[in-house]
């Protein structure tokens, strides 16, 4: 199955939340993006890896117009949801390849990691779905990231959006 | 703009590995995948997340058929890549909820966890994309997680894939 690179794309836009160490029991993700949905706070990515002991932390990315008022909201919940603090930053922006296939093409991911080293570009976070391969990056980053991911990839730089 | 929701589709033949304790500088990610590009394993979903103090952990879900392959891939390459240690299991499956503009429509992922919630699963990890959310869950809880989920939702069973 032929992967197709469609092309790159980044967003500056964006905050990074992670709420940290909460109960890996059922009903904590709910009760989190419940209150969230509630107060109208549109959420991009969420990541939830492996965490450490027998709590997790959970990490999502929102518009970095409502990071003030999603950081007031968590810590006023801390107790409610369960978890120990929130971290944060807006220094952040999302860098992704989009594409088809990529799944059974680990390739596609090494290469678009290997640009991002060789620029000397920290990766901050992964997130990945078939159709796309997504980095945080440094916000002041993004546009190097771009670049440096479009050169490896042979892409022409037109496709940026 | 309107969220669909097209289906919700699981699969249970998954295993979760996580490499644990790397290094948080530039080129750690590349050597991870690109020794498992090179040795043709593929990976379905790449989670990074905050990690803790200087070090991140990277989890990935590979075919459960090249899960033990994978992991001595992986420990034979320890001090190659910088990690402490190689966590895995097989007791895992992804259920999805596939859907359009969720982005913008927090509460589907509320919804979805509280499904889950109610259904007493916990979730072990979390991966969402604008058109996709996933949630890792124990193996044997992935089809009473489908219809739990196709229940909330109001959901046709014919939807499963
Ligand atoms: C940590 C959180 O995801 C928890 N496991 C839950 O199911 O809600
Ligand atoms: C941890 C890993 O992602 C590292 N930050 C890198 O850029 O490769």
């Amino acid at each position: 199955e032929k992967t197709m690179i469609k092309g790159v794309a980044y967003d500056k836009d964006i905050a990074r939340i992670s709420i940290i160490a909460v109960r890996d029991i059922p009903g904590v993700a709910y009760k989190i993006f419940k209150l969230l949905a509630d107060a109208g706070i549109n959420v991009d990515i969420i990541l939830q890896s492996i965490g450490r002991g027998d709590t997790k932390d959970i990490s999502f990315t929102i518009a970095r117009s409502q990071l003030m008022e999603t950081v007031d909201l968590i810590n006023k919940n801390l107790d409610y949801i369960g978890a120990k603090e929130v971290n944060f930053t807006h220094d952040v922006a999302k860098v992704s390849i989009v594409g088809a296939g990529m799944a059974n093409h680990p390739g596609v991911a090494a290469t678009m990691f290997g640009a991002l080293a060789d620029a000397d570009i920290n990766i901050h976070m992964i997130s990945t779905s078939e159709i796309k391969i997504s980095c945080l990056v440094r916000w002041d980053e993004a546009e190097k990231a771009v670049q440096a991911i479009h050169e490896r990839f042979g892409l022409a730089e037109e496709e940026l959006e």
